[in-house]
């Protein structure tokens, strides 16, 4: 059981890294030093998506973040230009 | 709504479909895009020419993965399904569709008029909307492609980029009544009161008694003057008062008065203010939860808290399976929801949470026999009981069908 839900839990959030990276544009680097800050910024764009979406604001993946996430959309980003 | 400004400096627009997918036959490729644009042209000035050579204002195309130049990438079947660019010179106002999606033009993959009707709106300069109800909200929502599936607020979205349509002079339009006993009816809002029924359509709405086989007809502001016509959604609540819905306002009503200091902003109740307006609403006076309907969502309101349920809103469809996505007008009676959408009326158990009958909208007319209530002056005027009219017709009929019968059965005998 354990295994498997740290892959699915890993799974998720490669999946809204993947979402984020897509319609949020966030800046995210790489090496460990940057680890903090990205952590924080993806929090950040969560929220920012939750707002969109009229969703309750955590900045965590929670089930509704990410069934929003897994349903079919445009590819045009919601925020930015 | 969102838009970038200023849109294209034209109104007269090409497109040019560049190739095709193999998913749908040409023709209905073609049909889907046309009626895609369409979609906008019927509410702007907006007018689109195909193309089939050279560079056109909206290039179409189907692509997969990394395709050309394109700055955005495609990502296999699911994700993401489409992509458009704003208006301008080179890829601006072009629209592209990912290959790897099943495409269709009915409800079993993803349908290209919808997914197309969407990405054109950003090609004409909008941007994703958060109202769940509009075309331009990002997920892809299958809805009834037959149907106009422009919202208000994608209306009012093109229109502050391009205006409205032309005005052309036209016919002065007698407002037209409707007629109880017309297969295609619908209304606007149901609700129950007290020992009544009232169900609203335009400027007037027919009452039905649970005790007396009675139906009236008349003037919503024969009974409130302050209120609206057109009115969106009803219900009655525990406390013996009604409350009605238009846009984003709503009155309280007991008795015959409306209770001061209303209309109120629907936000009072806890809707979030991307909610415009409320299709329907009904109150389970059993389990005193109250059901509004936006779109394809359902919320749920505590009337003794007096706060909206977490949790919602949820998908219609999935909250009362066997519905479909949308409800024009609901009431409670008798331990069931009676659902209207389109000609159709559904009788719902909320305990077994199934459609439990499907009936015409105005079964509660007893429409069998030709019956107008509203084509009658006297009735309009003066409130009369068409239950009696018809009652007289059935009188009136049967015994000329027996003295026939009698004729006939004599002249055998002799």
């Amino acid at each position: 059981f354990p295994t498997n839900q740290k892959m699915e839990s890993e799974e998720s959030m490669q999946l809204a890294q993947a979402y984020l990276n897509q319609f949020y544009s966030p800046d995210v680097e790489g090496g460990y030093l940057a680890q903090a800050r990205n952590r924080s910024l993806t929090e950040g764009k969560i929220r920012e998506m939750q707002a969109f979406f009229g969703l309750t604001l955590t900045g965590k993946l929670d089930a509704s973040t990410l069934e929003i996430m897994k349903t079919p959309r445009c590819g045009v980003p919601d925020v930015g230009q | 709504y969102g838009y970038t400004l200023p849109g294209w400096r034209k109104h007269n627009l090409t497109y040019r479909i560049l190739n095709y997918t193999p998913d749908m036959a040409q023709s209905d490729v073609d049909e889907a895009i046309e009626n895609a644009l369409q979609v906008w042209s019927k509410v702007t000035p907006l007018i689109f020419t195909k193309i089939s050579k050279g560079i056109a204002d909206i290039m179409i195309a189907f692509r997969t993965k990394v395709h050309g130049w394109c700055p955005r990438h495609f990502d296999g079947p699911l994700g993401v399904l489409g992509h458009a660019f704003p208006p301008g010179l080179g890829l601006g106002g072009d629209a592209h569709f990912d290959e790897d999606e099943n495409w269709t033009n009915d409800a079993t993959g993803f349908n290209l008029f919808l997914v197309a009707a969407h990405e054109f709106g950003h090609s004409l300069g909008l941007t994703h909307s958060n109202d769940q109800t509009s075309l331009m909200f990002p997920n892809y929502i299958s809805l009834n492609a037959s149907k106009y599936p422009l919202s208000q607020d994608d209306i009012s979205g093109i229109q502050s980029i391009y205006g409205g349509l032309p005005k052309t002079p036209a016919k002065r339009k007698r407002p037209s009544t409707p007629r109880v006993c017309d297969p295609d009816l619908t209304f606007d809002a149901i609700t129950t009161f007290r020992r009544e029924v009232m169900f609203f359509k335009g400027r007037h709405l027919w009452r039905i008694y649970y005790d007396i086989d009675d139906v009236e007809y008349e003037l919503i502001s024969s009974l409130w003057p302050s209120l609206p016509a057109d009115i969106q959604a009803a219900y009655e609540n525990p406390k013996d008062t009604i409350l009605i819905f238009k846009d984003d306002n709503f009155w309280m009503i007991r008795g015959y008065a409306v209770l001061p200091d209303y209309p109120k902003p629907i936000y009072t109740i806890g809707f979030p203010r991307y909610v415009k307006k409320i299709d329907a609403a009904v109150c389970d006076h059993n389990t005193r939860k109250t059901y509004f309907f936006v779109g394809i969502w359902c919320w749920r309101y505590d009337e003794v808290t007096r706060t909206m349920d977490k949790g919602y809103p949820r998908r219609v469809i999935k909250y009362f399976p066997g519905l479909g996505l949308q409800v024009d007008a609901v009431f409670h009676h008798k331990g069931f929801f009676y659902f209207f959408r389109g000609a159709k009326q559904f009788e719902y158990d909320p305990k077994a949470k199934n459609t439990t009958r499907v009936m015409k909208t105005n079964s509660w007319f007893q429409c069998q026999e030709p019956l107008d209530l509203s084509s009658g002056v006297s009735i309009h005027k003066h409130n009369a009981h068409s239950r009696s009219v018809e009652m007289v017709y059935h009188k009136n009929l049967n015994m000329f069908i027996f003295s026939i019968m009698y004729v006939l059965k004599n002249i055998n005998s002799y």
